[in-house]
């Protein structure tokens, strides 16, 4: 018996995989389970659609907890979720996104990697995926996606926290998601992912200095975005391209996602700016979690309107 | 296995004001064990932009000692990392 969930703090794995039959059996015509695939421990990979059930319609694919040590993110999918189906048929802008998009999140990207973080070292990062030749265990699912993967050094190291693999999408994790992406690639308009920390809303390209074709397009999504976000408690956020604003980054899901076809693709690094850094108070889940909601329903409000 | 525990050990954060500070950092991450929190790898470490690393208890001292001799302003954000992860769950169960 993994214990009672809540929103307002932190969950362990076997807490999520109850809540996501919950949530399931509690909003049948709303939330359905689809399990993607597995990693290297055998723990499934789970994706919630949330929507009216209409595979036609365009979708957002929202993915958090790639990397393990970033409790908030996995925390923000659940709220998500939650807000998502509780809100249907009295707010608004919620009832008409789910009246016309279907979303598929994913909860936890890595779940080896955060089983580990909540039970061996609340440091960890990488996946558990042995590396040949090497004692080191782990790669950085956010440099193992085939988007200029391997072009900047240091990066090959298994032992580097950021360690990109042996190929492109030799883990587990990022195959099923990358599978899953690529055949619901007709319907899905904006690929959002989030990590912590830094307060920051970042879109295409990391791999390169060069702007992408619809940059300004981007930019006034993330405006929008940010600007909606820090209605609630003033939390300012910044945003820009990922290369400029944080620095070159090979081999990350938002290029990728981006090289594919999706045109709107966004990584929010949400609180603190480093005062708690990975460690943000539970006390904090509800506020961080309601502000990054309200930015994600304009996103998604914008992308509705405006995706072809 | 018991789980990890990070008893005194620090979150350091630097921005080093050129190229050669930011070096210093660098060199420091080939000989101590340094956990970069941000940016994510020590090769993103450059001049004019926040750096922010764990230390284990034992390169502390020495890490402070050597961005002082190198009259590098820096701050620690976190004194006793495992203090921070277990204040981390501030909210009680409903």
């Amino acid at each position: 018996i993994p214990g009672r969930h809540s929103y307002a703090k932190y969950n362990n794995w076997d807490k999520i995989v109850v809540w996501t039959e919950k949530m399931m059996n509690k909003h049948p015509e709303m939330v359905s389970r689809i399990k993607i695939g597995m990693t290297v421990e055998d723990n499934p990979l789970y994706v919630l659609q949330v929507g009216k059930q209409d595979e036609r319609k365009k979708s957002v694919f929202m993915n958090c907890g790639i990397h393990a040590r970033e409790w908030i993110s996995p925390a923000f999918c659940q709220w998500f979720v939650y807000q998502a189906t509780k809100s249907y048929g009295k707010n608004k802008i919620m009832t008409k996104l789910l009246d016309q998009m279907n979303f598929y999140v994913l909860p936890v990207f890595n779940v080896d990697g955060y089983i580990w973080s909540w039970t061996q070292n609340r440091m960890w990062r990488k996946n558990r995926s042995k590396n040949p030749n090497s004692r080191c265990i782990g790669t950085d699912l956010n440099r193992n996606f085939n988007a200029s993967w391997n072009s900047l050094p240091n990066t090959n190291n298994p032992c580097s926290d950021t360690y990109h693999g042996t190929a492109p999408e030799s883990e587990r994790e990022t195959k099923a998601v990358t599978q899953f992406i690529r055949s619901h690639l007709n319907s899905i308009k904006a690929y959002i992912t989030f990590h912590s920390y830094s307060q920051m809303l970042l879109f295409p390209y990391g791999y390169t200095s060069e702007l992408t074709p619809n940059h300004e397009d981007l930019a006034k999504v993330a405006k929008i975005g940010t600007d909606a976000l820090a209605t609630h408690y003033e939390t300012r956020y910044i945003y820009d391209p990922m290369a400029s604003i944080t620095y070159p980054t090979t081999g990350s899901s938002l290029d990728w996602a981006y090289d594919l076809g999706i045109k709107h693709t966004f990584a929010f690094e949400l609180r603190d700016k480093g005062k708690f850094g990975f460690l943000l108070p539970e006390s904090q889940i509800k506020s961080t979690c309601k502000e990054t909601m309200l930015a994600v329903k304009f996103i998604a409000k914008y992308i509705l309107k405006h995706a072809s | 296995i018991a789980p990890l525990r990070f008893d005194r050990e620090k979150v350091f954060r630097v921005k080093p004001q050129d190229e050669k500070q930011a070096n210093i950092i660098k060199d420091l991450a080939k000989t101590k064990e340094l956990d970069f929190w941000y940016p994510d790898a020590t090769h993103h470490v450059t001049a004019n932009k926040m750096v922010d690393f764990r230390v284990s208890e034992n390169n502390s001292q020495s890490i402070q000692s050597a961005l002082e001799q190198n009259q590098m302003h820096y701050e620690i954000l976190i004194h006793d990392l495992q203090k921070e992860i277990e204040k981390q769950f501030d909210v009680k169960e409903a």
